[in-house]
């Protein structure tokens, strides 16, 4: 489970201030499957980045499965990224020098529990997934954008995950391999992976079933999806 | 006049090789505005990066305004680039540690005609036709992807180009970002600039008045838009 309770983000930049945040309430239960929309620059990124551990409120609280995360110690927040959270970034974040499989494989070293018994095999079995099993030893400048944006969603698969936060992750992919993608978001949420996602694509995000919008910080609108 | 005849490009990486495009012929009149679409992988970028001279065919031939791009020198190839040509890239290629006015005032220092007499004050107008007027100083790390995707486009403008080539240029876009983004190239277009844009979403297409369409590097369809 997962609880934003009046959270606020503010960046200072020399003197600009900018609230990225601003007063966000959110409860997302285990096995949930949901969208945030917003126009760009209304806190998605920023909120998501929070969720995953990759940043911390200014205020506020976040409580992730009964634990206030400003309570982690370092390396419990970095076990709970590498084990429990898959991130699919708006920017990919792929090493520009390293294979796809070496991308995708790379979570799975960094996880000390080492549940994973054979990496290499696991990472290969993700881009399979994801329909890139060809194109293992391309770097990523030898892959399309949509064909790095999906080593990017294997990364965020490999260490079977309890939940997954997707930025935007179709926003290089043409319908059909959107479609792809979607369902197999769906096949992980049947299993109990909880899903968040970032789009600004209706038709994407009827895919799911609850939309949280968001507007200058603020979530404005939180609905079930009705007939999908 | 933007001219491809019979053109192919193949990567060699190792033993792999990869036939991005294979027998691609397309004429695009001065003033025109068009879509093209495809696949992932399907050659998209791959044709729009030789149209925009950042990379060379393997056979076939490019002629640009009645010259072969293949027999121009390279300060010829890069005079082109500097003035006829805007490339918005997939991927949006700022300069990471550069602000967003620096990064869109960057196509201006390179230009050796000179023709723009104040580079920043362009530069500033640019950003905010994309409404970013009040984000100059940040570096991209501090702007949303959206945001990051408009400085893009905003280098793409500067240089007053004859030719706008944009790769996905809404893929981080909400709607109504994507809107503004769309009426402005139109604006452009009455201007007389000619637009290839590449993208997935066909009621982004639909602003243009002829679509391309891509499968496993070859153009497969080319068609007017006939209501929009
Ligand atoms: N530098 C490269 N080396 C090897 N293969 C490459 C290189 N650049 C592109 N390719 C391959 O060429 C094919 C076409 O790539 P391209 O980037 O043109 O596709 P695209 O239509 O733009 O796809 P997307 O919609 O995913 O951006 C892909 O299979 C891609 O992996
Ligand atoms: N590191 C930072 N420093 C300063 N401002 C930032 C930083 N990161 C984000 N911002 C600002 O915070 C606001 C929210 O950013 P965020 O990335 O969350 O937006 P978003 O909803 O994801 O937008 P998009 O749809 O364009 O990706 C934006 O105005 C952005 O410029
Ligand atoms: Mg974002
Ligand atoms: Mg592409």
């Amino acid at each position: 489970t997962i609880v934003l309770r009046n959270v606020s983000k503010i960046y200072q930049t020399g003197e600009n201030r900018v609230m990225a945040l601003s007063g966000v309430d959110l409860t997302v239960s285990k096995g949930e499957i949901l969208s945030v929309m917003g126009a760009s620059g209304s806190g998605k990124s920023t909120m998501l980045n929070i969720l995953g551990c990759l940043d911390a409120v200014t205020s506020g609280e976040y409580v992730l499965d009964g634990h206030r995360v400003s309570d982690l110690a370092p390396n419990e927040l970095a076990d709970i990224r590498n084990r429990k959270i898959g991130f699919v970034f708006q920017g990919f974040n792929l090493l520009p020098r390293t294979s796809a499989l070496e991308n995708v494989e790379l979570p799975l070293l960094y996880d000390r529990s080492h549940r994973i018994k054979d990496p290499r095999k696991e990472a290969a079995a993700a881009l399979e997934r994801v329909d890139l099993g060809s194109r293992l030893d391309h770097i990523p400048s030898q892959l399309s954008g949509g064909q790095q944006q999906r080593v990017a969603i294997a990364r965020a698969l490999v260490t079977r995950p309890a939940i997954i936060l997707a930025d935007e992750p179709t926003g290089n992919l043409d319908s059909r391999t959107s479609l792809e993608i979607m369902g197999l978001f769906q096949d992980l949420n049947r299993e109990g992976v909880t899903i968040l996602m970032v789009t600004h694509e209706p038709d994407i995000a009827s895919f799911t079933e609850r939309i949280i919008e968001m507007r200058d910080g603020m979530v404005i609108g939180d609905h079930r999806v009705l007939d999908r």
